[in-house]
């Protein structure tokens, strides 16, 4: 069963972070426990699961280099059955550190393996970059999830990433898949949206999920609350949207 | 007299590629002769010129770890005055390369120094975020250009921005200045975008450019087409704003 899921896209501003937060929003309220793993050093998971700057002093960048367990950098978040492991400032060093560190590419995966059985599902937020950290997070997981922006900056970088993952998933983690693409900020009046979303669901078939993430202002709005936009505003669009995505994922995901 | 600049922004998706090119490409429609850099593994820059997979395999990568001149590097656009150095393939790989290298953050103001001065612009495009690549930026270049969606995450990553900055000044780069931040993708009927703008303008006050760049969907079909908007769809709305942009930013920096 596929338990722990990376989000991942070297393109910036596609969607990791809303999708990582929201849709780890949507399981625990489906009644999942889910923990999120917010390794990118901009921290806007934490930021947008409402952990305070105080709270953040152990966390990923602890767990990976400096020698914290993965339990003790775990916090719990304002939703119920939902926590995280925050990013603190000190992961912005981390990938120079990591270059010479010792099995540099395993050291989440061995983190990780002390408390990822916690939890039913377990969501990585990865930075916009395939470096070292994200390599971390494609060692560790199970499988990746892929937010797609319906732009074309952003089609143009999947073959790069399709290719990445069959490389690690050679060296690396032999049980590595592509389980899902997700399209973002979807806005039916651009045809550029649904040229994009057609090519993509014409190369990989039903890895792309049903359920398509409407462009809408809220969920842009409830990170500076503190918020998943399924607390700050349930009844809109993209929080609607989200709780579709919740449960079309436990349909693939949690009967098989 | 500032004439080097770096896009940056460690946010991902704020327009950082789409200022580089459409801001170079108004220079150029101006009569001044601009260079783009492209540093992005990603090579969106060296895409949205219209640069064919084939002009790539000399390119900032060999300048930085390959041994070729820069001026090897440098191929022409469809845009009488703008050249680009494109992105080759094997950026990828340059960060992890880079960490053991020999006078690692320097490289690239090395391999410019023989260039730059034939240009009255240069303009290097970054990846998301603030590696060894981005350093290298920073430390090659006179002042830096900071594109910012008028999102809530986008403004969060300023105040880490503005420190890094700092930082390089003082060890690698004194003349280093923060010379404008960009408003993009701004949306007026969103009262998040008019709250960023007002926060942003109370901090930076004039550095903060008075041209917006507003969200435009051609502006974002361009690239599927390999031009800048401006030659794209001169008439559009993103298209004018590039355009007054490059008149500012002739203002600011051409007359001092
Ligand atoms: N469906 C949506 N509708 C409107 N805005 C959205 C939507 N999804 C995300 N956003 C906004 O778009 C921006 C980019 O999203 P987000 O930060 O989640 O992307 P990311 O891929 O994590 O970015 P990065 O590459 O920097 O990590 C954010 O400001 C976010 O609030
Ligand atoms: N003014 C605008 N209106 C509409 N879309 C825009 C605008 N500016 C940029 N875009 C689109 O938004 C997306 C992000 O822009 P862009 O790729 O230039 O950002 P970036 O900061 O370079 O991203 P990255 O962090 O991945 O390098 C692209 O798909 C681009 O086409
Ligand atoms: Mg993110
Ligand atoms: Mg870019």
């Amino acid at each position: 069963k596929l338990r722990t899921f990376a989000l991942v896209n070297q393109k910036g501003g596609v969607g990791k972070t809303t999708t990582a937060v929201n849709l780890g929003t949507a399981l625990a309220a489906m009644g999942r426990t889910a923990l999120i793993v917010d390794l990118d050093p901009q921290g806007n998971a934490s930021t947008g699961l409402g952990v305070e700057r105080g709270q953040r002093a152990r966390g990923t960048y602890e767990m990976l280099l400096g020698g914290v367990s993965a339990g003790d950098t775990v916090v719990p978040t304002a939703i119920p059955r939902l926590s995280i492991v925050p990013a603190s400032v000190d992961l912005a060093g981390a990938e120079i550190e990591l270059v010479n560190a010792d099995r540099r590419e395993h050291r989440l995966n061995e983190a990780l393996s002390s408390i990822a059985g916690k939890y039913d599902y377990v969501l990585i937020d990865c930075p916009p970059s395939l470096n070292l950290l994200t390599l971390n997070a494609l060692v560790a997981v199970d499988a990746l999830l892929v937010p797609l922006q319906t732009e074309f900056y952003a089609l143009e970088g999947l073959s790069n990433l399709v290719q990445t993952v069959e490389r690690v998933k050679r060296s690396f983690n032999p049980r590595l898949e592509l389980a899902g693409i997700i399209l973002t900020m979807f806005d039916r009046r651009n045809s550029l949206s649904e040229a994009v979303s057609q090519d993509v669901r014409a190369h990989f078939a039903d890895r792309v999920f049903e359920t398509m993430i409407p462009r809408n202002v809220r969920v842009s709005e409830a990170p500076s609350h503190g918020l998943p936009v399924l607390i700050y505003d349930h009844r809109c669009l993209g929080a609607q949207a989200y709780i579709q995505l919740g449960a079309e994922f436990l349909r693939r995901f949690d009967g098989v």
